[in-house]
């Protein structure tokens, strides 16, 4: 991997041995974080001697708190120019991410493709990927609803009864719609996506996206079927997403990340004519 | 004659029947997305009145679905082609694109003649896996756009040189 590429606004470094993120600095204000990224998928609950209870659509439910790393050491390439630089990590043949630094962009953009999910293993699996910082988070971080209210969330805790934590990294799962953050006195890890998806902050200075999963267990919700879905060629479904990452003081990261939701959300219109003007 | 309101009830219909995947039927799910995809059809002839009108041709105009696994003939195949960006948001945006294209040198200007910064990158493998044989291009290309508030810009583009192909990514 690269030691690093930046342009004028964000600088992002790699650990070369393992081709992983390692570092993120916004060159505008100085301030600089540890910030490694993986994929993981955490094993679907089939049920339990506590609860027959298993992982399906409506109900996540893994069966041990530890996710299964996906690749420690993904092959990479990187392409440099004026335009855009790229770090192309290769996890798996299901599991492939861009991390990408436009010229003008005061983001890192991550553009991940997860699928079809391998399932002959016979296992469910829920895929996430996570990012773990250094910005001393102390179980507190923030989710949206819908782009509006962002929301103080705390692990294994409830603002409004006393919480017996059951599922200790279900429990700790919220949705988010276009944003969330967490961040300590200095640094505020923005994280902006493209679509409804579920996160958690399990450990501290940590954010973990579920980006897919495919089931082989139905949960007893009255659908009747597992969440499987057979994609173009019924082999299992392929998604590609992104994710936009900035760094800022928690003081201005507003003036940020809402019009990077707002353009997340309304995207350009494309269309094409053949010929000249 | 386009028209939302089929997406408006395909969307009132997803949303009612709280149609986040899983929550139903697979054959289900797959009448909700058939149900979106008709009602995106029929948007898409609406943006292509509105723009034929705002921008006095009447070029066919065509909306490629599968860009993001770089998949869009007409870009693929195109000695010189027209694209049109246009902007919702009540600011004006920059935005980067990335086209899939078969050339390996390419001239981009604006509305007004300027040249745009521009490269042309290889596709990666992940997405040659994801869009098998649903599209050839071997490169894509890589420009800034700027959009008006709630409008559009035209940019056009064209093939310069069809080889030698660029580098292909350097090995970790």
């Amino acid at each position: 991997a690269p030691t690093s590429i930046q342009n004028k606004y964000l600088k992002v470094t790699f650990d070369t041995q393992t081709g992983l993120l390692s570092g993120l600095t916004n060159l505008e204000t100085q301030q600089t974080i540890k910030l490694m990224q993986n994929f993981y998928w955490y094993n679907a609950s089939v049920g339990n001697s506590e609860s027959v209870q298993t992982s399906g659509a409506y109900i996540f439910r893994p069966n041990s708190t530890t996710p299964i790393i996906i690749n420690t050491k993904p092959e990479v390439t990187t392409l440099q120019n004026s335009v855009v630089q790229e770090v192309r990590q290769w996890f798996s043949p299901w599991v492939s991410q861009v991390v990408r630094l436009y010229a003008e962009s005061k983001y890192l953009e991550l553009e991940w493709t997860v699928g079809p999910i391998p399932v002959r293993d016979l296992f469910g699996k829920e895929v996430i990927t996570r990012l773990d910082s250094s910005i001393e988070t102390e179980g507190y971080f923030y989710t949206d609803s819908n782009g509006r209210e962002i929301l103080q969330r705390r692990k294994d805790y409830r603002p409004t009864w006393d919480l017996k934590q059951t599922e200790p990294v279900a429990g700790n799962y919220y949705p988010i719609n276009t944003r969330a953050f967490i961040k300590d006195k200095q640094n505020q890890l923005t994280v902006v996506t493209d679509r409804s998806q579920g996160i958690s902050s399990i450990y501290n200075g940590s954010l973990e996206i579920m980006v897919h999963r495919r089931l082989l267990c139905d949960d007893y919700r009255g659908v009747g079927e597992a969440l499987s879905e057979p994609g173009d060629y019924n082999d299992g479904l392929s998604v590609r997403g992104r994710l936009l990452l900035a760094l800022t003081p928690p003081s201005t990261s507003a003036d940020t990340h809402r019009p990077l939701g707002q353009e997340m959300v309304f995207q350009p219109t494309l269309s094409f004519q053949q010929g000249a003007p | 004659e386009g028209d939302s309101n089929t997406l408006k009830h395909a969307m009132a219909v997803a949303q009612h029947h709280d149609a986040v995947s899983g929550t139903e039927k697979q054959h289900v799910a797959n009448d909700y997305a058939k149900r979106l995809a008709i009602g995106s059809a029929h948007c898409q002839v609406l943006v292509s009145n509105s723009l034929a009108l705002l921008s006095g041709s009447n070029v066919p105009r065509v909306f490629c679905e599968n860009l993001n696994i770089s998949v869009c003939p007409i870009t693929e195949s195109s000695k010189q082609f027209l694209l049109n960006v246009y902007n919702p948001l009540a600011r004006p945006v920059g935005w980067s694109v990335h086209l899939p294209v078969n050339g390996s040198v390419y001239n981009v200007t604006d509305s007004d003649g300027t040249p745009v910064d521009n490269q042309v990158i290889p596709v990666s493998k992940a997405t040659q896996d994801l869009r098998r044989d649903r599209g050839s291009a071997q490169f894509e290309l890589v420009f800034q756009v700027q959009a008006p508030p709630m409008g559009f810009s035209t940019y056009t583009i064209t093939l310069v040189q069809d080889s030698p192909a660029p580098a292909p990514p350097k090995p970790g």
